[in-house]
């Protein structure tokens, strides 16, 4: 089913405190959604799910579950 | 498993620890009984020893808080993060944070039982980071597990045991 905004607003969220993603740079989208890919890459590979950077149902699933608030990498 | 980069770990085995505050969640001797056997997990398999004080300042110091709580990392509310954890150095170093606004239990598998995140959250205070090993406690995720046949999985035992050596009692 397609990712929609609150979705992808969870997996930013997730990334931004636990895989060192910068907050969002707005004025270059193209930039912004490389580091997506690379942060959701890096999650993807830590958790053994399928290395995409793309974000999808599976990878959200893992981000919803509840955790402990360390990173998962060094920032 | 693996280890905070730099040198994150305690230079003496005999560290302290102290409980600010309570969670209404439980009784006081059931968080007292729960902080006391999930540092037990850690002392098991190494030479560090703990002991509680009640005053001053602890090697950790462990407390129950919520939403911004003037670390730089707020907790989130009911579920998502439940806690967190300082590596090994002076100051906030070593001290634990559980997210006050979680149901936490002594036994009942339920909710989130606070042995189970209390010894994750200790790895931490004693300088372990996240391990990809499912099966392992230092996993970021919360995993119920049995507490009364709880063993430390082998995977952290090896972490904490390249930072600290063995058990010399054992």
């Amino acid at each position: 089913s397609p990712i929609d905004k609150d979705q992808e607003k969870i997996a930013m969220n997730y990334l931004t405190k636990l895989y060192g993603l910068q907050k969002q740079d707005h004025n270059s989208k193209l930039k912004s959604s490389s580091a997506l890919s690379l942060h959701l890459k890096e999650m993807q590979e830590f958790f053994g799910l399928e290395v995409t950077g793309k974000l999808n149902e599976e990878t959200l699933n893992v981000m919803k579950k509840p955790r402990c608030g360390v990173p998962d990498v060094a920032a | 498993y693996s280890t905070f980069e730099g040198d994150y770990k305690w230079k003496k085995n005999d560290l302290t620890y102290r409980i600010q505050n309570y969670t209404p969640d439980m009784s006081q001797a059931e968080v007292d009984d729960s902080i006391k056997r999930a540092l037990q997990v850690w002392a098991d398999v190494t030479p560090l020893r703990f002991t509680r004080i009640n005053s001053g300042t602890a090697d950790i110091m462990i407390s129950f808080v919520v939403k911004d709580h003037a670390d730089g990392y707020p907790f989130d509310g009911p579920n998502g993060f439940l806690a967190h954890a300082f590596p090994p150095f002076e100051g906030i170093g070593g001290d634990a944070h559980f997210d006050d606004d979680e149901d936490f239990f002594f036994q009942s598998p339920q909710g989130y039982n606070l042995f189970l995140v209390a010894a994750h959250e200790f790895g931490h205070s004693l300088g372990l980071e996240h391990s990809r090993d499912p099966g392992a406690l230092m996993y970021p995720s919360y995993v119920y597990r049995d507490i009364n046949t709880f063993a430390l999985p082998q995977d952290d035992v090896n972490g904490i045991q390249f930072l600290y050596g063995p058990n010399p009692d054992v």
